[in-house]
């Protein structure tokens, strides 16, 4: 009865709000965790000693080089057609203005395409995008993008709609970057309602000037490290189920969805096993991401360091999408591994979280996906996710304990079974 | 071991079923 064990102490028992009471100690200690700055560093030494005192085994740090980007004082007031201070976020890696600032008129587009049939009245504006919002994927590329396509046809800066699915005038931030050959320009994402006001100001025809001053800047890259704690595995403890979510956050709002929430029901996983008594056969490892956020950087060099044992990896998984009501698993594998997690959610059916996805993914284990090592991802209910990502409202208020109860005991009933399965899953 | 030497389980999907249900 190992799952009902594992559903009715993450749930109904005893550790019930386990995972959000800790999540909050946490970020309302140490506040946002930019890579590179003093509170990841302080969040990582907190962890290290959570990890140690919670009894796991096998905790150490796992050194990386990290970026260390941060925005400084920023502001952007819109002078024509009238005076109004709008919100704004710089975009990670983005340059700074000069000193004094960019006053400059605006071109407003909808697309990159539009830019390109536009591009000769580009030359010396800020361009504001004011894509529509048509699912994360596609609309980041505005986000990540926009200031290359804008610096290529001769603008002095960008401004891009905030990628969020609803907005109350919340900015949004993320990663950006640039591209060899082309000019760096200040980047910025403005609030859906001053992207879609200045659009409609445009189609009146109204010329519009708007003066930017960023004081972002790019140090040296810094140290900082993978977190790493463990249940060694009874009878194969070199062979891995790798559970994660990543420790870093942007420098605003907590933190505590993205990804406080994915890292701590990935702690609780093994707590959760732990405090059952439970040893799988093969080792449980848990790793906390430092810098995702700015590319999966330690995702990346914990892959170079721990790639000669790909053959050991059985599931690869990462929670980084909320811990909102669990509605499955999003799973990447032979048809064969497929057939075999179907079987081990089917242990989830008192949790009624069954279901099986397509493209188990996550940016911290996708260059072990791509390798051929099976993988999983948390697959929850994302109708609010995007209302809070990377913004201020990225807070505790936002997370439910009960709702990461149970993503808790879906993320440790998986893990653990498939630790503790007399077989690795099988691959391509 | 856990894995057989060619990758390839010699064990049935009834088998590995019948396991995965015993933690139910």
């Amino acid at each position: 009865d190992v799952a009902k064990a594992i559903i009715n102490l993450a749930v109904y028992g005893k550790y019930q709000n386990r995972s959000y009471e800790r999540l909050g100690l946490l970020v309302d200690t140490v506040g946002p965790r930019l890579s590179g700055s003093k509170n990841l560093e302080k969040a990582i030494q907190i962890m290290y000693q959570n990890l140690q005192q919670d009894g796991l085994e096998n905790v150490h740090l796992e050194q990386v080089r990290i970026p260390h980007w941060e925005r400084g004082e920023e502001s952007a007031v819109m002078l024509e057609p009238r005076i109004h201070k709008m919100a704004i976020l710089g975009l990670g890696s983005s340059i700074g203005t000069p000193p004094g600032g960019i006053t400059a008129e605006v071109l407003v587009v909808a697309s990159f395409d539009e830019l390109q049939r536009r591009a000769s009245e580009a030359r010396g504006k800020i361009i504001v995008y004011n894509q529509p919002y048509t699912g994360y994927e596609k609309t980041v590329q505005y986000r990540v993008q926009g200031a290359v396509e804008a610096a290529k046809v001769g603008a002095v800066a960008s401004l891009i709609q905030s990628v969020a699915s609803f907005s109350i005038y919340s900015p949004h931030t993320g990663i950006q970057k640039y591209q060899d050959g082309v000019p760096k320009i200040p980047t910025a994402c403005i609030t859906v309602e001053d992207a879609e006001m200045m659009s409609r100001m445009a189609s009146r025809g109204n010329k519009i000037v708007i003066h930017l001053e960023m004081g972002a800047k790019t140090y040296p890259d810094t140290d900082s490290f993978n977190t790493v704690a463990e249940i060694t595995g009874s009878m194969y403890p070199e062979e891995v189920v790798l559970v994660s979510g990543h420790l870093d956050s942007w420098d605003v709002g907590q933190g505590a969805l993205d990804d406080g929430g994915g890292a701590f029901i990935s702690w609780e996983a093994l707590s959760l096993v732990k405090d059952l008594g439970l040893r799988p056969k093969r080792t449980l490892r848990l790793v906390l991401w430092t810098a995702e956020e700015q590319g999966g950087i330690g995702a990346s060099q914990y892959y170079e360091l721990h790639k000669a044992n790909i053959s050991k990896y059985s599931l690869v998984m990462e929670a980084d999408s909320g811990t909102f009501l669990p509605t499955g698993l999003q799973f990447t594998g032979s048809d064969k591994a497929r057939a075999i997690m179907k079987e081990v959610m089917n242990l989830l059916q008192p949790l009624n979280v069954t279901k099986v996805f397509s493209n188990g993914e996550g940016t911290d284990i996708n260059f072990w996906i791509q390798a051929g090592v099976p993988g999983a991802s948390l697959r929850d209910d994302l109708y609010k996710y995007f209302f809070f990502h990377h913004s201020h409202g990225d807070t505790m208020t936002v997370m439910d304990p009960k709702q990461m109860n149970v993503a808790a005991a879906v993320w440790a009933v998986v893990a653990y079974v498939v630790a503790d399965m007399d077989e690795m899953l099988p691959r391509s | 071991k856990a894995v057989f030497k060619n990758g390839v389980s010699q064990r049935t999907f009834r088998e590995i079923k019948e396991e995965i249900a015993n933690y139910e």
